[in-house]
């Protein structure tokens, strides 16, 4: 179960935009859901930089998907950060 | 609104008005970009080729609030299909009905490398209407937005404190004691977001809005619940955890998974829901996956 501890550990976040954030009128309902799987294990990708680490689609930078998300009309209210996967909560 | 990052895949998965296949383009560039990773394929007249892709969606309940290209299902599919050359799209449930659910899915690309790895993936999906009144309440927070006031950062607090007393920290029984992470969002006026992380490596979301005649709750999870509970627990346990917290008028189900075994068995288990009459069940073989999809009203 969550404890305390996890408002207080996370990898980013907005305090401003958390505050400032009215959803009125924001919302519809059902949501758009999107997955795209680049390749099909993190095994698969290709090393494509010649060094003994390859690069993920975690190695993008953050400046990045806010640029992305800003296209979807979200923005990045916090982040938590696990060894294997970024978890990213937004508004609306 | 969440978004989950892992090395070779990413989930999107956005609310309200949002324009999510918009970004398309520009992830696409990104990722070649940054990455170096080559996903077009030049024997498809330059489309995009990653190993999969899913968009789905239920219908729009003000699908005239959505913009551009979100305004219909064709439209979405036209989209997706100049990006991806071996896409299928369907409509899943009763055409005629405001229910339905619609999925564009493209076929599995031949994997390159030979991994060790045998994972199975599985996703589980509840999208809800019509929450009962009682349970929706818990989803209203009273606060003022306020941006001088960002020190303390009541959003997340109260997020926090939705969590805990509904209890949606407790849907899966974690007997293997793995890692939990928790991250959630209380909107104003009202409305909640949340992100959990079980094991560093599998995540269930939820998104709540809870207004009065629209109110609507998802359930979307890749946890393997077996794994995490000891086999003491299955997904129909899951179901009925959420479904305990939110009430629903109705509901429809979908569950992706590669074994066809798991799918067979939920899709047995739930035949019979205390409260709920079945009005739908759907399988399909979708190349490497199968879909169950099922709905229910209440009685």
């Amino acid at each position: 179960t969550v404890t305390i501890h996890e408002l207080t550990n996370h990898t980013y976040i907005d305090k401003e935009l958390s505050a400032a954030l009215d959803s009125t009128d924001a919302f519809e309902g059902p949501e758009k859901l999107l997955e795209i799987w680049f390749y099909a294990h993190s095994e698969d990708i290709p090393n494509t930089n010649n060094k003994a680490s390859k690069r993920t689609l975690r190695d993008i930078p953050l400046d990045q998907w806010v640029e992305i998300l800003k296209l979807v009309k979200c923005e990045v209210l916090s982040i938590k950060s696990t060894k294997q996967m970024h978890a990213f909560l937004l508004s609306e | 609104s969440s978004l989950f990052i892992y090395d070779h895949r990413l989930t999107l998965k956005t609310c309200g008005t949002t324009t999510t296949l918009l970004c398309l383009e520009r992830l696409l560039d990104v990722v070649q970009e940054q990455l170096g990773w080559r996903l077009k394929n030049p024997d498809t007249n330059g489309k995009y080729s990653p190993f999969k892709v899913f968009y789905s969606r239920r219908c729009f309940m003000f699908p005239l609030k959505q913009r551009g290209i979100h305004k219909s299902w064709s439209s979405e599919v036209d989209y997706l299909n100049q990006f991806f050359s071996n896409g299928r799209s369907y409509l899943v449930g009763r055409n005629d009905q405001s229910n339905h659910w619609n999925l564009y899915v493209t076929e599995s690309q031949p994997v390159i490398a030979t991994s060790n790895s045998s994972q199975n993936d599985e996703t589980l999906e509840v999208l809800m209407t019509g929450i009962d009144p009682s349970s929706a309440k818990q989803f209203v927070s009273e606060r003022s937005v306020d941006a001088a006031s960002s020190n303390a950062d009541e959003g997340h607090l109260l997020g926090y404190n939705i969590t805990k007393s509904t209890g949606l920290d407790r849907v899966y029984d974690n007997r293997t004691q793995v890692n939990f992470t928790h991250d959630a969002f209380a909107f104003t006026p009202c409305g909640y977001s949340s992100n959990m992380v079980l094991d560093e490596q599998f995540y269930y979301t939820l998104h709540v809005t809870p207004e009065k005649g629209w109110s609507y709750a998802s359930f979307e999870s890749n946890v393997p619940v077996r794994q995490v509970s000891n086999n003491e627990q299955d997904n129909s346990q899951v179901l009925a955890n959420v479904l305990a917290v939110f009430q629903p008028a109705e509901f429809c189900l979908t569950f992706f998974s590669k074994d066809s075994l798991t799918l067979n068995q939920l899709a047995q288990l739930v035949q019979n829901i205390k409260n709920y009459s079945k009005r739908d069940r759907i399988i399909y073989d979708l190349d490497d996956y199968q879909l169950l999809y099922m709905r229910f009203e209440k009685r």
